[in-house]
């Protein structure tokens, strides 16, 4: 109503009838204050968020978007790695580990520990997923064996007790993958049960433990050298940017239709609730479906 | 093909001309719709309720600095006349008859149905929040689709 009646009219009329009512500047800046305001409320959000200069715009989230607004002019680069299954989710979260927590470091050069703040996702929403996506590079200007095919194993462990400098970590394994390093590429790891246990008790949360295992028929010099878990330093900054771990959350706040992304199953203890709420949720959907094909005979 | 073939053959050739004749009026329709936005009505012809345009664009309320993508969208607006009788692709209720027909006796208490969207589809965004936390969400009922008397 805001919008017909002050701004857009008198903007539509200047282009069309050609004989415009003139806004004065109080009524402008009425309607555009009307139709923030208006907009904030559909975003739901009681104020404009105010985010900080230089944030890094993860490449992933970019190719997520023009994935869901169906971009088909741009080629969508084969970033997703992860197995789709149904689970609805309406919001998508990226997370960058922490700097500034400073874990023990693990002993051995195939490994590190990093830290996630994930108090951000609100409690209102159901956690469905989350990935952890690390990026594998292969360098052939460094490397004399090009046609070498490498092969490890990527770890990922939820450490389960704050780190001490003597003892030794107590950590669980949450997904394992193998990865054949002939390109470079981005690896997703599963680590739902991790993100759904720190989000509902965020004091449990001691980091995640990454280790790079060289295969047993291909062993490698230094399989770190290839995982991009710390950054180096001859990388830039803004190099670091893209290839540091990632951490993707997906939740659904039950107020709007499903991305079209989806979750792989996992069989955790811990997130029998969320599983109760994921089996409500696709209750639901199957109904909506069943009422669509109703309306549709 | 001579015979029961034949005739199938036949049957679904004409259909299928048929339908290629009412795809063919159905653009035309959707291009007489754009050629003539509201405003630029021939005289005689009614303001009817339809959907027109309107692009939102995030500029406008500076938000170019928090929003990533998009950076406006097309969210259409309904707008026109429910005039009795209402055809029956604006009549979106029984109701919206009886009021338009209360409406036009000069009942000034019965408000005349109001052209409102019907059909409405979403958009995603990708944004940043107040934590500096990269979002993409998808937010429902943002893009009219059709719209009706109510």
């Amino acid at each position: 109503e805001l919008i017909t009646s002050t701004y857009t009219q008198s903007t539509y009329r200047t282009a069309t009838s050609g004989a415009p009512p003139p806004l004065t500047e109080e009524q402008k800046k009425k309607a555009v204050a009307a139709l923030e305001s208006s907009l904030l409320t559909l975003f739901g959000f009681s104020r404009r968020p105010r985010p900080s200069k230089g944030v890094v715009i993860p490449q992933y989230m970019i190719d997520l978007y023009r994935q869901q607004s169906g971009d088909t002019d741009t080629p969508i680069p084969a970033v997703y790695t992860r197995k789709h299954s149904s689970s609805p989710a309406n919001t998508v979260r990226s997370f960058f580990h922490e700097d500034e927590v400073q874990l023990h470091e693990c002993g051995t050069d195939n490994c590190a520990r990093i830290w996630f703040n994930v108090t951000y996702i609100p409690q209102s929403e159901v956690l469905t997923d989350a990935e952890l996506r690390i990026y594998v590079e292969r360098n052939h200007t460094h490397e004399p064996d090009i046609d070498k095919v490498l092969r490890h194993k990527l770890q990922v462990f939820e450490i389960m007790k704050p780190v001490s400098k003597d003892k030794e970590s107590i950590s669980r394994l949450i997904d394992v993958q193998d990865i054949i390093v002939q390109n470079s590429s981005w690896v997703s790891l599963d680590v739902h049960p991790a993100v759904l246990k720190w989000k509902n008790k965020p004091r449990e949360n001691h980091g995640l433990e990454i280790r790079v295992v060289p295969h047993r028929n291909y062993p490698s010099s230094n399989p770190l050298t290839h995982v991009r878990l710390r950054r180096a330093t001859e990388v830039e900054q803004s190099e670091w940017n893209i290839q540091r771990p990632l951490l993707v959350t997906y939740t659904d706040d039950g107020k709007a239709s499903s991305l079209s992304r989806t979750k792989r199953s996992s069989d955790s203890d811990d997130n029998n609730d969320a599983d109760d709420d994921i089996e409500e949720n696709a209750e639901s959907d199957t109904k909506k479906k069943r009422k669509r094909k109703r309306k549709k005979c | 093909p001579k015979g029961d073939k034949g005739k199938k053959c036949r049957k679904k050739r004409k259909e299928r001309r048929e339908r290629r004749k009412n795809k063919k009026n159905k653009k035309k329709n959707k291009e007489d719709k754009k050629e003539n936005p509201p405003g630029t009505e021939r005289p005689g012809h009614q303001n009817l309720c339809r959907r027109r345009p309107l692009h939102v664009d995030f500029k406008d309320v500076q938000w170019t600095d928090w929003i990533v993508a998009p950076l406006g969208y097309d969210a259409y607006y309904c707008d026109g006349t429910c005039p009795f009788p209402l055809s029956d692709n604006l009549n979106t209720t029984n109701h919206a008859v009886v009021q338009t027909l209360v409406n036009g006796v000069d009942a000034q208490a019965a408000p005349t149905a109001c052209c409102v969207p019907t059909t409405l589809s979403s958009i995603s965004m990708l944004y940043m929040d107040e934590h500096d936390k990269v979002i993409l969400k998808n937010y429902d009922d943002m893009v009219v689709e059709g719209c009706g008397c109510r």
